[in-house]
Parts: C-alpha cells; sequence; structure tokens
C-alpha cells in the first residue's frame, strides 16, 4: 500500500460518500445518471468476485464491502425510494449504456490476463470503469450548469483514478515484477475522458463561477 | 498483513 493508491481509494470513497450525501439531503437525484451509477455497480459486483475466495487485507475486503454496498444503495435509491425516484429525468439520462458493457465485455474476452472466469470478469470491469462515466458526462453537457455536488462527485472521480496512476507510476518504479498493463491503460483512458471536464471544472473555478459545459 | 495477489488493488 503507498500513499497515492491509500489516497486515490479515499477520494473514491468520498466520491461516493458526497453523491449518497446529495441523494439524502436534498431526497433528489437530478443530475445524476442512474446508467452511470448502475455500471459502477456491475464494474464492483464483477470485479469484487473474490471478495470470499481470496483474503488480501482487513481494509481490501472492508473497502470492497463498502464500494458494492453504497453503489447498489445509490442505484436502489434511484429506482425504487418514492420520493427520490420521482426527481429522476430518465430523458435526459438516453446513453445507450448497454453497448458499453457489450464493448467491454467483448474486449474482456480478448485482451485479458487468463482466460479464466474470474480474470475475464476482473478486465471487464477494468474496461467498463474506464467508460461508466460517459452518460454522465453526457448528461452534465445537456444540462448545463449542474449543482454543485455533482459537480465534486466527478471531480473527486477523477482525482481517485489520477492518484492511482500516480500509484501504478510508483509501484512500477518501485516493484520489479510490477507489470499491471490491463488497469494502467485503462486507467489513463478513463483519466482522459475527465480531463475536459477537469479544464472546465477548473476554469469555473478560477472565475468563481458556476460550471459551465459547452453544450 | 497484506497478501501480494496479483489483483490486490481495489
Amino acid at each position: 500500500m503507498n500513499i497515492f493508491r491509500f489516497a486515490g481509494d479515499m477520494t473514491h470513497l468520498i466520491s461516493i460518500l458526497v453523491l449518497l450525501l446529495k441523494i439524502y439531503a436534498t431526497k433528489s437525484c437530478s443530475g445524476i445518471s442512474l446508467k452511470t451509477q448502475e455500471l459502477y455497480a456491475i464494474v464492483f459486483v464483477a470485479r469484487y468476485l473474490d471478495l470470499f475466495t481470496d483474503f488480501i487485507s482487513v481494509y481490501n475486503t472492508v473497502m470492497k464491502l463498502v464500494f458494492i454496498g453504497c453503489s447498489l444503495a445509490i442505484v436502489w435509491c434511484m429506482r425504487l425510494h418514492r420520493v427520490v425516484r420521482r426527481t429522476y429525468n430518465k430523458d435526459v439520462d438516453t446513453f445507450r449504456h448497454y453497448f458499453l458493457v457489450l464493448g467491454c465485455f467483448l474486449l474482456a474476452l480478448f485482451v485479458h490476463e487468463k482466460f479464466t472466469f474470474q480474470e475475464v470478469l476482473w478486465a471487464f470491469s477494468i474496461y467498463l470503469e474506464a467508460v461508466a462515466i460517459l452518460p454522465q458526462l453526457v448528461l452534465l453537457q445537456r444540462s448545463g450548469n449542474v449543482d454543485n455536488l455533482t459537480v465534486q462527485y466527478v471531480f473527486f472521480l477523477g482525482a481517485y483514478r489520477a492518484f492511482y496512476i500516480l500509484n501504478w507510476i510508483y509501484r512500477y518504479l518501485t516493484e520489479p515484477h510490477f507489470g499491471r498493463w490491463i488497469a494502467s491503460v485503462a486507467g489513463l483512458v478513463q483519466t482522459a475522458l475527465y480531463a475536459d471536464f477537469f479544464y472546465y471544472y477548473f476554469i469555473s473555478w478560477k472565475n468563481n463561477a458556476k460550471l459551465q459545459l459547452p453544450a | 498483513l497484506e497478501k501480494i495477489s496479483n489483483h490486490d488493488e481495489l
């Protein structure tokens, strides 16, 4: 465990807690893409299959349970909670995310570390996480300026992946046999997707204005 | 103690 990875996990946790806070405090999920949340739930379930077979550390197990629990709670909230579900605006959340699921699964069938059930699903979850934010970014662009908590949610998600890239560089430099190309390449793609969002976030923060994304 | 497995990251 290195500081970059720990910081990455913490910002990831913060992003999920910010989202839960927003939904719980405002009893509203306006501006949030249900499709992105569903993709994240799939990512965590597909990746943490080893939860009961491989024990790595208490920290690892606890964090996996928290991530799976929170992501399912958010999807449940947005789909079934009698107050929150009415604030979900499905005609702006129109990204066809099932193509992302299919594309990532096909890619995982061809590019993986070992052709085993667990490894293919692991690679699938890595690819899917890289693109899971797309429905949310499309929704943000479509709805123009958005509320701060949603913006902070995306910001912390981007920061988490950026810390993980520093973590992979650090591990590559310090651990002889470290070669995790699938996660590193997918992580780079994911962070690049956030880059334009970060740019507009920084501009709006500098001008102390609300975030305006180009339509 | 942390077991170094191939997928020791979250």
